[in-house]
């Protein structure tokens, strides 16, 4: 039995093996930094939730990954984020969905496990809900990044390039996730 | 897509995860992030954390399947997983994180790569992208 372990992951997909070698660099960076801040908390006895909160909030701050700052772009050429997190040892659970103003999603997601009677809030209610706490807000454009932004351009330019309408399980077939 | 899985040494389990959701995402769309069970789960048995094609996640009640495959069957967190990963999910679908009431670690997926870490008490580190590396 080991006293204590994490893992963190910041994505998966289609990653291709010819990114530059200073882009890769950036990436090992970013998980080694989120790894860290989930070894000082466990090391120095603190709680598993603890750890994935701040592994997580860490994640969210990194624009290289597709979640809080860096997160892609919808549609309609805004950010919408979603967070969950459970406690394994009470089966308490919190989550958000279609949040557009809250920095760290997984952080509201926590105090709807805690100090809420219920498990799931979406959209506007969850953004009013988010009013009655100390979650941190920022604008929507907070979320940008100049390289999905250029994604999200180029998907835009496909899906008008289809003559033929899209339907919901070709669209999803085509899109990439992660 | 972002998550961790943590067992601290008290024994406790808990899985987070986040996300910016599918680029060019329409019509209110939400994949399986939020939803408890599919993207996101911790019991007794295991905390995991997944990321991919949603839909197909959600299909499958991905994370809960793996911590249920471990208790009804006895089996391991690894074997769970690659039970999910390969025999219900299709190549390219997803991945996983998960840490199981021991300590024991997997990551696994059935995409080209996964950005993914780990580490235990122990020392055992991981810091990888790709499949094979």
């Amino acid at each position: 039995q080991k006293e204590w372990a994490i893992a963190l992951h910041g994505g998966a997909g289609t990653i291709s093996q010819d990114l530059p070698d200073s882009v890769k660099a950036r990436y090992y960076a970013g998980l080694e930094e989120a790894l860290r801040v989930g070894e000082l908390v466990l090391r120095d006895g603190g709680t598993a939730l603890d750890a994935v909160e701040n592994v997580v909030n860490t994640l969210e701050d990194n624009p290289l990954f597709n979640a809080g700052r860096g997160a892609v772009f919808t549609a309609e050429g805004r950010h919408e984020l979603d967070a969950a997190i459970m406690d394994g040892s009470t089966l308490a659970a919190g989550a958000v969905t279609g949040l557009t103003t809250v920095k760290n999603p997984v952080s509201l997601a926590r105090i709807v496990m805690q100090e809420s009677r219920h498990i799931f809030f979406s959209g506007v209610g969850a953004e009013e809900y988010a009013d009655q706490t100390s979650v941190e807000r920022v604008d929507n454009d907070y979320f940008h990044t100049q390289n999905r932004y250029e994604q999200w351009q180029r998907s835009q330019e496909q899906a008008s390039a289809e003559s033929t309408p899209m339907t919901m399980e070709k669209w999803i077939e085509d899109s990439k996730f992660g | 897509t972002v998550g961790a899985v943590a067992l601290d040494s008290e024994g406790r389990l808990a899985a987070a995860t986040s996300t910016g959701g599918m680029t060019n995402k329409q019509f209110g769309r939400v994949g399986d992030v939020p939803i408890i069970g599919s993207g996101t789960f911790a019991n007794h048995v295991a905390a995991v954390s997944a990321t991919g094609w949603g839909e197909q996640i959600m299909r499958n009640v991905s994370a809960n399947t793996i911590a249920n495959h471990m208790e009804f069957t006895g089996s391991s967190l690894e074997e769970a997983m690659n039970f999910v990963v390969t025999e219900r999910l299709n190549p390219g679908d997803a991945g996983f994180i998960g840490v199981d009431s021991l300590g024991n670690i997997s990551m696994q997926m059935n995409t080209a790569g996964m950005f993914r870490a780990s580490l235990d008490a122990d020392g055992n580190r991981t810091v990888m992208i790709w499949q094979d590396e």
